[in-house]
């Protein structure tokens, strides 16, 4: 995260691969689901054997005694509609919810979240020297309206993308953030409106951000854990 | 630790039937394929045997397909097992065990009957219900070193090899054989190979249901993975997969679908330049082991095109890819590439969310098999013919009985996916309004309510530092 601050993100997950390094961010949905982004895994077959997803603590890398660090094996993935470029990841057991661990809301199936509304993101990133690397990090974004953000991208926003405004600060996600949650306050709820896809460059000034548009494929999600 | 099962062919949904209906068929027995293979192999007159998955019952037979008089009958109940040496066309080893129907000598005489002593009298070579030598075909009874030979009705000529080519001599595989179909089923150390339906001695992913296109038979040498070439798991429980020894053909294929500015179907034959990522990341050169070792070396895989660090598909992925410069980043799609616009309107597709969509398209996005509607396995459907009766829940068609949003869907035939959406695109229809007007407008944010979730200490969040 560029242009962060150390904060709490209780629903923020670590991915991390078999040599037990963070690559991908997350957000936990359900006690044995995690939500992330396509473009973290080599395929919708890819082998997670060795895989797992860390919660509860706010240091990339935790020391061993840490007491409410939670590490728990991946045991699958299923890949959203192609167009939606999200993943779910099933965990080989429940997370312990707790005052450093919980679930972030879904939105209401196709919801709109309000031009201007508070969101923020999280991750275990790329800092480029903006803050402490070693944890976690959160930064504050406000939603940009659909068609001002069309206009500012020369009409090239899709349904399923979600865009925040651009701060002249350089606010932003970047490498090692991708996958993890664009939350906003509604209702007093973090709701996972967002995930933080790769873009070109990490924290533009010029230009607004891109999410994907989590309520596009609530019903997807639902279907996924029901099923 | 081979499976009896090894010797055999496997037809799924056949019945073997004589054409006119012969001697009474034998009662059926109670057990499983591997158990019908070995009563089949210990029985001398057995060549072939119907076995019944749901009942678990196996019906002996004295024929195969190349008997005269026979055909073979769709029936999704059985399943039926032939010796391969009576189907193959190649021969093993020294051809010993062949049982084809070959006869006719390799310089194109007829064979002279076995029980023959016309135009030659030969007594040694008697038929019997052991040794196989039957009617006028290429058999090798005295394990001569050149194969199958047969006694000739040329008077002149007493005795000629059939010339009968060894299995893995007689189909060639093309690049690295992810095509090849042939009968090799033993590994180039001579190991014999694994039946890719067990999963023993090795567990392994490559279940045939699963990858339906990948012609995972028997226990033939297949390349299912992109590997340099065929390989089989082994049946040696301390060598779990080895390579096989296949001819490559001469001549290599031309590559078809070649497109440069765009991609079609999953990009194999693109040729074009891209070599960044979506995010701009540089792609690594195909013929570099850094910063990510791979085994996709451009020589090794001479068909697919591995120049310096374009995006590509040498491995049958979903579109071209590439390892990525970012040594944290191993591997990106290409998405950017875009599709070749003919295409999109090739394919079936449907209208709105496709819950009126009847067509026939049976397959997942990602190829595999779509599970059957009214099956119970490998999952437990909640939806079904009798839960949705008027969703015309045919076969195992894509539908969408739940107007999932995303499209046709269904459960599929591999275990771990209990369901995927279908390889049909939405019909091609005037652009939707921006997304404010379709999507749900904005109720005010009191309306909306969550329930145990999306809450944190926020003294936590103060005092993050």
């Amino acid at each position: 995260i560029i242009g962060g601050q150390p904060g709490n993100s209780p629903w923020t997950v670590s991915i991390r691969n078999r040599a037990g390094v963070h690559f991908c961010g997350g957000s936990l949905v359900k006690e044995q689901w995690v939500v992330s982004t396509r473009q973290c895994f080599a395929s919708c077959d890819a082998d997670l054997t060795g895989y797992e997803v860390q919660l509860g603590t706010l240091f990339k890398d935790p020391s061993p005694g840490d007491p409410d660090q939670q590490t728990i094996p991946i045991t699958r993935i299923v890949c959203g509609p192609s167009e939606s470029q999200l993943v779910m990841l099933k965990l080989a057991r429940p997370a312990a919810l707790n005052r450093r661990v919980a679930l972030i809301c879904l939105p209401p199936e196709r919801y709109v979240v309000p031009a201007g509304t508070d969101c923020e993101i999280a991750g275990w990133g790329e800092t480029r020297g903006t803050s402490d690397g070693s944890v976690l990090n959160v930064a504050r974004l406000p939603v940009l309206a659909h068609g001002e953000c069309n206009a500012a991208l020369r009409g090239r926003v899709k349904e399923s993308e979600l865009c925040t405004a651009p701060l002249r600060a350089g606010v932003g996600a970047c490498e090692g953030d991708y996958g993890g949650p664009l939350a906003c306050l509604t209702a007093d709820c973090w709701v996972l409106e967002g995930v933080i896809t790769p873009s070109r460059v990490c924290a533009r000034t010029d230009q607004p951000a891109l999410f994907i548009r989590v309520s596009l494929y609530v019903d997807w999600i639902q279907k996924v854990m029901k099923m | 630790q081979r499976s009896p099962l090894n010797d055999f062919q496997r037809l799924r949904a056949t019945e073997l039937l004589p054409a006119v209906p012969a001697e009474p068929p034998r009662p059926a027995e109670r057990g499983s394929a591997e158990q019908c293979a070995r009563r089949c192999a210990a029985s001398p007159g057995c060549r072939a045997f119907h076995h019944d998955r749901q009942s678990q019952l196996c019906q002996l037979l004295p024929r195969t397909q190349h008997s005269p008089r026979v055909q073979l009958h769709k029936n999704i109940h059985y399943d039926l097992y032939q010796k391969k040496d009576y189907l193959r066309d190649c021969i093993v080893g020294n051809g010993s065990s062949y049982r084809g129907t070959r006869a006719t000598t390799e310089k194109g005489l007829r064979c002279q009957h076995w029980h023959a002593m016309t135009p030659h009298d030969h007594s040694r070579f008697l038929p019997s219900p052991r040794n196989g030598l039957e009617e006028n075909y290429c058999r090798n009874p005295d394990r001569d070193k050149r194969g199958p030979w047969c006694y000739t009705m040329d008077p002149n000529v007493r005795h000629q090899s059939c010339g009968i080519k060894k299995c893995e001599d007689a189909v060639c595989m093309t690049c690295n054989g992810e095509e090849y179909r042939g009968a090799v089923d033993h590994t180039e150390s001579g190991i014999e190979c694994q039946r890719w339906d067990l999963q023993h001695p090795h567990k392994h992913p490559y279940h045939p249901d699963k990858y339906p296109d990948k012609g995972l038979d028997d226990n033939y040498c297949r390349n299912p993975d992109s590997s340099e070439r065929p390989w089989c798991y082994t049946t040696d429980p301390g060598r779990e997969r080895e390579y096989c020894r296949v001819r490559l053909c001469k001549k290599r294929p031309r590559p078809h679908n070649v497109t440069t500015g765009c991609f079609r179907g999953k990009g194999e034959g693109y040729r074009g330049r891209v070599n960044v990522t979506v995010s701009g990341i540089p792609c690594q050169r195909w013929d570099s082991q850094t910063p990510h070792r791979h085994h996709f070396v451009p020589e090794k895989y001479p068909c697919k095109d591995l120049q310096e660090n374009y995006c590509r598909n040498p491995d049958g992925s979903e579109a071209p890819w590439c390892f990525t410069a970012h040594a944290s980043i191993r591997i990106a799609f290409c998405f950017h590439i875009r599709r070749c616009p003919d295409e999109l309107d090739a394919q079936e597709c449907y209208h709105g969310h496709g819950e009126r969509y009847h067509g026939h398209v049976s397959k997942t996005r990602k190829g595999i098999t779509c599970q059957p509607w009214a099956a119970h396995e490998p999952h437990e459907p909640q939806i079904s013919p009798v839960t949705h009766p008027e969703a015309h829940l045919e076969e195992n068609y894509c539908r969408n009985p739940d107007n999932d949003s995303h499209g046709p869907w269904c459960y599929t035939m591999d275990p771990r996916t209990p369901f995927d959406y279908c390889a049909i695109k939405p019909c091609c229809e005037p652009p939707p309004a921006p997304p404010a007007k379709l999507l749900t407008p904005t109720p005010p944010a009191d309306v909306v309510a969550f329930e145990e979730c999306g809450r944190r200490d926020e003294r936590l969040q103060r005092k993050g530092r």
